[in-house]
């Protein structure tokens, strides 16, 4: 439904009065994103580290885990370059037509894997114990 | 493609921590750990038994993939000797398991119950601070038994651990009898006894948690001394202290307290 609507608007913060007009918002946006593709929902590296946290004499396994982060913008079009819920592509639309009252996409875990955790707790018992949930394995915008 | 792993991208900005911003983040990761404060152990050493049987368990899990519910696909290791290792059993267990606890022997090293004929030796653990929604699907004592030289190897023993029901008491009426076990005088390794109904009503009821004797006779009904015939307590090897392992199976969805 895009076709024939060459038009521009530079104004993205000016809230668009039609569908049209958001559909026009949307495609500058899916310009401007091909500019600078990095900014885009995806998965980064980040380690918590009982080690360095100083946990070293209750925790006795792991010494860490690699938990991941999401970040990045979930900018249309969203199936362009990364996972994205199919629901995720109509929010966007919607937030073009109404982009100060309905939100962007979020860049969030898509899938989630567990862990389990082995410590001493304060009568010096041992508790091994699964925490699900805890590492991100996918990013997606929802 | 939600299948795949994402590609990942390292632009976390490597830096020291402040103290507060230490402090935050050990608040923060103990709240995820479902602790209201750092665990202090009095005494910890990863060389007890206990700790040893329990990390054989995590490496096991971890080995054999870590996996989004329960403790499944988990291929176990059977030895009886030596430190405690995982048997077949505590596998099934395992699968079941939400979280596994071990508990130290809080009774008295080596105190021996006199009471008529016998010489019992007593066990304590505390169940007092299980996490709220957990219940035990399996619990067992184990306590090692040692080769010793000086009994004829063909000589067989009962063993039997009890619940004690009374404190104090003179006669055997006080006592449960949970589980026996028929052992040679030339066996060494780890003695496993069921305990899960006792222990299910220990953590319902606190005040009747009175503990554990272990009691030994010869084939003629005879009270014998545990150590004599290698049975190992308290004073025994670090990597050969009796422990009870408890498997627990979350009976309600967890959640953490608003902050």
């Amino acid at each position: 439904s895009a076709h024939g609507h060459k038009g521009r608007n530079p104004n993205r913060s000016k809230k668009p009065k039609t569908p049209q007009d958001a559909l026009k918002v949307a495609e500058a946006a899916a310009e401007n994103l091909s500019t600078d593709p990095k900014q885009g929902c995806k998965k980064h590296e980040l380690y918590v580290s009982f080690r360095d946290l100083g946990w070293q004499d209750w925790i006795i396994a792991p010494e860490g885990y690699a938990a991941y982060y999401c970040q990045g913008e979930c900018a249309f079009p969203l199936n362009s370059y990364m996972n994205a819920t199919n629901h995720a592509i109509v929010q966007t639309l919607v937030h073009f037509i109404n982009p100060e009252t309905v939100p962007k996409p979020c860049c969030a875990p898509t899938q989630l894997h567990g862990i389990s955790v082995l410590y001493f707790d304060d009568s010096s018992n041992v508790i091994l114990k699964k925490y699900r949930n805890m590492v991100v394995r996918t990013c997606g915008c929802h | 493609n939600f299948t795949l792993d994402n590609e990942v991208q390292s632009s976390f900005i490597q830096r020291r921590l402040r103290n507060q911003e230490r402090r935050e983040m050990q608040r923060e990761i103990l709240s995820i750990l479902g602790l209201p404060h750092r665990p202090r152990p009095h005494i910890y050493t990863k060389q007890n038994a206990a700790p040893m049987f329990m990390l054989n368990l995590y490496n096991a899990i971890s080995t054999y993939g870590q996996q989004p519910a329960g403790f499944s696909y988990y291929k176990p290791v059977f030895t009886t000797q030596g430190p405690p290792m995982v048997t077949p059993q505590d596998s099934s267990f395992l699968n079941d398991a939400d979280m596994v606890m071990s508990f130290v022997n809080i009774g008295q090293v080596d105190r021996e119950i006199k009471t008529q004929r016998r010489h019992n030796r007593e066990f304590r653990f505390d169940l007092s601070r299980i996490p709220e929604g957990e219940a035990v699907s399996a619990a067992e004592f184990r306590i090692y038994k040692d080769y010793i030289r000086e009994r004829s190897e063909n000589e067989t023993f009962h063993v039997s651990v009890y619940q004690v029901l009374q404190e104090t008491s003179d006669s055997d009426d006080y006592l449960f009898l949970l589980d026996t076990r028929v052992v040679w005088a030339a066996e060494e390794g780890w003695l496993v006894f069921d305990i899960t109904a006792t222990s299910n009503q220990w953590v319902v009821n606190p005040d009747q948690n009175l503990g554990l004797q272990l009691a030994l006779e010869s084939m003629d009904g005879q009270s014998v001394n545990p150590r004599l015939v290698g049975l190992l307590e308290g004073s025994g090897p670090q990597d050969k202290q009796p422990f009870m392992v408890a498997f627990f199976k979350a009976t309600e969805v967890r959640l953490r307290s608003v902050r």
